[in-house]
């Protein structure tokens, strides 16, 4: 299974 | 001039080793409403989001925001010349390149201070949308913790099953299989031993144990932990700071490749 980054699901303020 | 202060250095060496294992430095961002801290973990990962209330500490004095970064392994070093009964104060004047760390005796026979170099740290910040979780379970920390560590023998993931009746936490590998099923409690003689569950519709998430198990790291700031999961978005595993504020840490799921 892969981990997807955190970043991913957040948006960059 | 910035100035807070804590009766017990106690919860700061907590807070403190809550977030060094995922984080090397960090900034706190300092304003009249108290201290946040938002940074993502080496690998970009997971998510630590701290938030210590003005309102929380003994005393709190910020004249203008001013962002701290600070090299957490050095603050450790610090930290550990604090013994737990002492009070803390942390200070920094308006656009200063140190940090101060007084640490006071109860009987205010001691005084030490240790002056900090700040770091420049250009660190992005993720706006965190609101969610409607379709799971919200919370339970004893150390319960957790104690899951998380006994399952991350099994496998690196771990599976999270929530529904109605209760959470089942499930890991296997090559050496067989493990399941630890938490039924919602009837009836506890102490709120911190409740196992409570909010579901709107269940939900089955896996998730990498080793960030789990580097979460329960703040297990010793609270007697409960909360996490929030829904369907493909990040688990929100909470501790709340009695009186001051919370440690959130964000982590996605795992996908099929």
């Amino acid at each position: 299974m892969a981990q997807p980054s955190i970043a991913a699901f957040f948006n960059t303020r | 001039m910035f100035e807070a202060r804590l009766i017990s250095a106690t919860i700061l060496k907590k807070i403190l080793d809550a977030i060094k294992d995922l984080l090397n430095e960090g900034t706190f961002d300092c304003s009249d409403s108290g201290i946040q801290l938002q940074a993502m973990d080496n690998s970009h990962v997971s998510l630590v989001s701290l938030t210590l209330r003005s309102d929380g500490f003994d005393k709190f004095r910020c004249d203008r925001n001013i962002s701290m970064g600070m090299n957490l392994g050095s603050m450790a070093k610090i930290l550990k010349c604090a013994n737990n009964d002492d009070t803390v104060t942390i200070k920094a004047q308006d656009n200063a390149d140190t940090v101060t760390f007084m640490f006071e005796s109860p009987n205010h026979e001691k005084v030490s201070d240790y002056e900090m170099k700040l770091m420049n740290l250009d660190q992005e910040h993720l706006g965190i949308p609101e969610t409607d979780y379709s799971c919200v379970v919370r339970m004893p920390s150390m319960e957790f913790a104690r899951i998380c560590r006994d399952l991350a023998q099994f496998s690196e993931s771990m599976l999270i099953c929530c529904t109605k009746e209760g959470v089942k936490f499930s890991a296997s590998g090559d050496v067989g299989s493990a399941n630890v099923k938490l039924a919602q409690t009837s009836s506890v003689d102490k709120e911190e031993e409740a196992v409570s569950i909010e579901m709107q519709e269940p939900v089955t998430l896996t998730f990498a144990c080793r960030y789990l198990n580097a979460f329960t790291k703040a297990s010793p700031l609270s007697g409960q932990v909360q996490l929030s999961m829904s369907a493909d978005v990040p688990l929100v595993v909470e501790y709340r700071i009695q009186d001051l504020g919370h440690i959130r840490y964000y982590l996605a799921p795992k996908i099929e490749d």
